[in-house]
C-alpha cells in the first residue's frame, strides 16, 4: 500500500520534487511581478482558477490509481473529491514552496503573495509596490482575498517546517482523500476501511523510518477546511462584483466543484 | 449525476 501511495502520488504530479528544489530561487524580477499586479482583478481570477483547475486535475489522476478508491461507488468517488481535492493541493504545495523566502512555483517560477494580489482588488497603473501602498487609490475591493492568500502562504510555510519526504506528503494526500468523515457518503464502511489500512500504513512507514512525532506536529484538520471555506467565500464575493462575468470565464471543473 | 458531468468523464476515462 506505501508502494502504491507513492507511486500514485509521483506519476501524477507535474513536477519532481528534485527540479522544484533546484529551481527554488528562480523568482520573478519586479518588471514580471508588476505585469501580474497590472492585470484585471477578473483576468488574475481566471488565470489563477485555470492553475487550480490543472492540479485538480492531477488529484484526480492521483485518487483513480489509489489502491481501492476505484472501487467505491462514483457517488462517493465524487463525493470525496468535491471535498478534498482542494484539500490536496494545498497540502501539496509544500513541495513547491520555499519557506525560506516565501515563495510559491507559480507558472513557471518562484513568486510570493505580492504576486496575486489583483485577485483582491484592481490591477494598477504598473507603478512601484511602495508608492501605490496606503494611498486611497489602493483601496481593496476583495481585502479578504488577501487574508486567504496569507493564509495559504502561512500553511505552507508550517508544513514545510516537518520537512516532509514525498512519501509523508502522499500519505498525508491520501489521507485528506479518504476521509470517511465527509459528509453524504453512501458507503462510509467502505471508505473508512480504506482510511484504516492507509493510517496503519502510515504509522508503519513512520516508524520505520522513526518520524513517529511527525503526527503530532501535523496543522489540525480544520485548518484546511478553513481555507477552503475562505476561498468558497471570497469566489461568492468575486461574483457579486462581477455578476455579468460569463460562467464560461472559469474552466468548466472549477465550476463544478465550486 | 449532471452536475457533475466533467468529473464523471475524468473518472470514466483511463489513465491520462
Amino acid at each position: 500500500l506505501t508502494q502504491n501511495v507513492l507511486k500514485s502520488y509521483l506519476e501524477t504530479c507535474a513536477q519532481r520534487t528534485e527540479e522544484l528544489q533546484r529551481r527554488r530561487w528562480e523568482t520573478f524580477s519586479s518588471q514580471e511581478v508588476c505585469a501580474y499586479q497590472r492585470q484585471s482583478m477578473a483576468e488574475m481570477w481566471q488565470r489563477c482558477a485555470g492553475r487550480l483547475t490543472e492540479a485538480i486535475q492531477q488529484v484526480v489522476e492521483f485518487a483513480k490509481r489509489l489502491q481501492g478508491f476505484m472501487d467505491l461507488c462514483q457517488h462517493d468517488q465524487i463525493v470525496l473529491l468535491k471535498a478534498g481535492a482542494l484539500e490536496v493541493v494545498l497540502v501539496g504545495m509544500c513541495r513547491a514552496f520555499n519557506a525560506d523566502n516565501r515563495t510559491v512555483f507559480f507558472e513557471g517560477k518562484y513568486g510570493g503573495t505580492e504576486l496575486f494580489r489583483a485577485l483582491g482588488r484592481a490591477g494598477d497603473s504598473g507603478r512601484g509596490r511602495g508608492q501605490a501602498e496606503g494611498t486611497a487609490s489602493d483601496e481593496e475591493l476583495l481585502p479578504g482575498c488577501h487574508d486567504l492568500i496569507s493564509s495559504i502562504f502561512d500553511f505552507a510555510q508550517s508544513l514545510c517546517a516537518l520537512h516532509c519526504s514525498d512519501s509523508e506528503v502522499a500519505f498525508l494526500c491520501a489521507l485528506v482523500l479518504l476521509n470517511a468523515s465527509r459528509p453524504w457518503l453512501q458507503e462510509q464502511a467502505k471508505v473508512a476501511v480504506l482510511q484504516g489500512h492507509l493510517e496503519v500504513a502510515f504509522r508503519l512507514l513512520l516508524r520505520r523510518t522513526q518520524r513517529e512525532e511527525l503526527l503530532a506536529r501535523l496543522p489540525p484538520a480544520g485548518r484546511l477546511r478553513a481555507l477552503c471555506s475562505q476561498h468558497l467565500e471570497q469566489l461568492q464575493a468575486f461574483h457579486r462584483l462581477h455578476p455579468g462575468l460569463l460562467p464560461a470565464a472559469f474552466p468548466p471543473l472549477y465550476r463544478e466543484l465550486f | 449525476q449532471e452536475k457533475h458531468r466533467i468529473l464523471h468523464k475524468l473518472l470514466q476515462n483511463g489513465n491520462s
